[in-house]
């Protein structure tokens, strides 16, 4: 569960802001993001006090801000991908590369194979 | 079917009905073969299915299932990738030929999957890490890539002597002459690949063998990590192969 992320990531976005009219566009812009990031992590956080308490609080804010759902997010628009190295997300943990995550470890891990076919 | 295992045994097998090929703590691959000829314990694949079990912050459990004449592009839900997870694209299925040839990347586990149908029966290539492949406990079962078939599952078959005239077996539309020419076309090395050919060939008289036998060696080509290893002469519990000259 990575609710921790998402909260950081909207408190980062959101510190520099003064709850006022002037600035809803920028809190909005932060609240889309934020709950794009915890429908993301949603799967993952299923009974997580901290995910549900984000997620209540996130509607809260918005009807505050006025908010409407649809709109820019602070998160910077993904590339698409060139090829097949490229396709895991930018922000995808380091974990989702088994080469990279090993790299650490060991550099050149031993690969195996097994074929079937005919009869 | 003809069966290349972790171990780069070589073995061709009875292995009727539902066979697990991989089951380990992130990958479990089951095949279901079916007899190809009446008469004849040969069989060939009929039915592939692969689960990708739920993995960390990467993927969703997700099943890709294949059978003769349904080679889907896509998990058996729908999707092409590996759920809603962050590293979600971290699993991909892919479509090169449709309907004939999909490959699977699982970049989390360091794993490719090629899947093709070649007449009426699919053939199976997988790389993957050994530290993978070794990701099991004892508990879970039988795994051929891992260790090969059980022994009275494996057909030691020879290659039968030359008939002039004749056709090496009943259904077979092929001479051996005729099976060893067309096999060459397309394997040039007599190796275990070309003898399996001319086997299924003289077995079967359907000639989509010669591109499963030819496409597998492409595959072991492309996923293989020792480029020395390609070719195989020997096959594994090889008591008393006929064409016992050597390979070159």
């Amino acid at each position: 569960c990575r609710i921790l992320k998402c909260n950081s990531e909207y408190l980062s976005a959101t510190s520099g802001l003064h709850v006022g009219t002037e600035e809803s566009a920028e809190f909005c812009i932060a609240l889309r993001a934020y709950s794009q990031c915890t429908r993301k992590t949603a799967r993952a956080c299923r009974g997580d006090l901290a995910y549900h308490s984000a997620v209540h609080g996130i509607e809260d804010l918005m009807n505050q801000h006025n908010c409407s759902k649809v709109g820019p997010t602070q998160t910077p628009a993904r590339a698409q991908p060139t090829s097949l190295d490229c396709m895991v997300h930018s922000d995808a943990p380091e974990l989702c590369n088994y080469e990279k995550s090993l790299q650490r470890h060991a550099p050149h891990p031993n690969y195996t194979h097994c074929g079937l076919f005919g009869d | 079917p003809h069966l290349r295992t972790f171990t780069d045994d070589f073995q061709t097998c009875k292995v009727r009905g539902a066979w697990p090929l991989i089951d380990n703590n992130y990958l479990f691959v089951q095949v279901t073969n079916v007899a190809v000829v009446p008469g004849s314990s040969a069989t060939a694949t009929s039915k592939l299915t692969v689960i990708f079990k739920n993995f960390q912050e990467c993927v969703d459990q997700k099943v890709y299932q294949a059978e003769t004449d349904d080679l889907p592009a896509a998990f058996v839900d729908g999707s092409r990738n590996g759920g809603e997870k962050h590293g979600a694209n971290s699993l991909r299925v892919l479509e090169r030929v449709a309907g004939q040839h999909i490959e699977i990347h699982a970049k989390y586990i360091g794993t490719t999957i090629v899947v093709r149908q070649l007449g009426r029966y699919l053939t199976f290539a997988v790389r993957l890490p050994e530290e993978v492949a070794n990701s099991f406990e004892d508990n879970q079962g039988l795994q051929l890539c891992l260790k090969g078939c059980p022994t009275n599952e494996r057909m030691d078959w020879r290659l039968p002597q030359p008939r002039k005239g004749g056709s090496a077996a009943p259904h077979s539309a092929f001479t051996r002459e005729a099976a060893t020419a067309k096999c060459r076309e397309r394997l040039p090395v007599d190796d275990l690949y070309f003898r399996s050919c001319v086997f299924d060939l003289l077995t079967t008289g359907d000639v989509n063998f010669t591109l499963a036998a030819y496409y597998a060696f492409e595959d072991v080509k492309n996923l293989h990590s020792n480029k020395d290893k390609l070719h195989i002469y020997q096959r594994t519990a090889d008591h008393s192969e006929g064409n016992s000259a050597p390979g070159r």
